[in-house]
């Protein structure tokens, strides 16, 4: 497998300004479910999945978790690897991460922990039939 | 006088991962 890539961007800091598909700019720590559904409804070609985490493991690379989803509604299994600090955001929720002290350290990005059960936002290409 | 900064703006997907199972051939 690749290796994975240990540089989070900024957008994930807190204050971080982010631009909705509708053109609203909102903080990173304020945006909610619904910000991120409208924006993919207005996108042209992007769709929102939900992803549900089904087991978190060690990775094999030190520093790393590897996460195991179900993804959208043919429930295709994904597994990514991520540094434990990583932000997702689970629906009704907000922000998550597998070490949310870290993320609170690294970006000042309050947390919950993420949870096998837990279910993310994810996006995908729409479907063109 | 306060010198203009440019403040980066993100696109909200580079927010979200994006999760697409490998397609079948």
């Amino acid at each position: 497998p690749p290796v994975p890539s240990a540089h989070l961007p900024s957008h994930f800091m807190k204050g971080a300004i982010i631009q909705l598909a509708t053109g609203e700019l909102k903080r990173v720590e304020d945006l909610q479910t619904q910000d991120f559904v409208r924006s993919a409804e207005v996108s042209g070609g992007l769709k929102i999945d939900s992803s549900t985490v089904v087991d978190i493991q060690e990775s094999q690379w030190p520093g790393f978790v590897l996460l195991h989803f179900v993804v959208g509604e043919q429930q295709s299994k994904v597994s990514i690897e991520v540094p434990p600090e990583h932000p997702f955001f689970v629906y009704g929720q907000g922000w998550s991460s597998c070490s949310p002290g870290r993320t609170a350290q690294l970006f000042s990005l309050p947390c919950h922990r993420l949870q096998v059960g837990d279910v993310c936002i994810s996006i995908s290409l729409q479907s063109l039939n | 006088n306060v010198e203009p900064r440019s403040v980066a703006v993100f696109p909200w997907h580079s927010l979200v991962p994006f999760l697409a199972p490998s397609q079948p051939d």
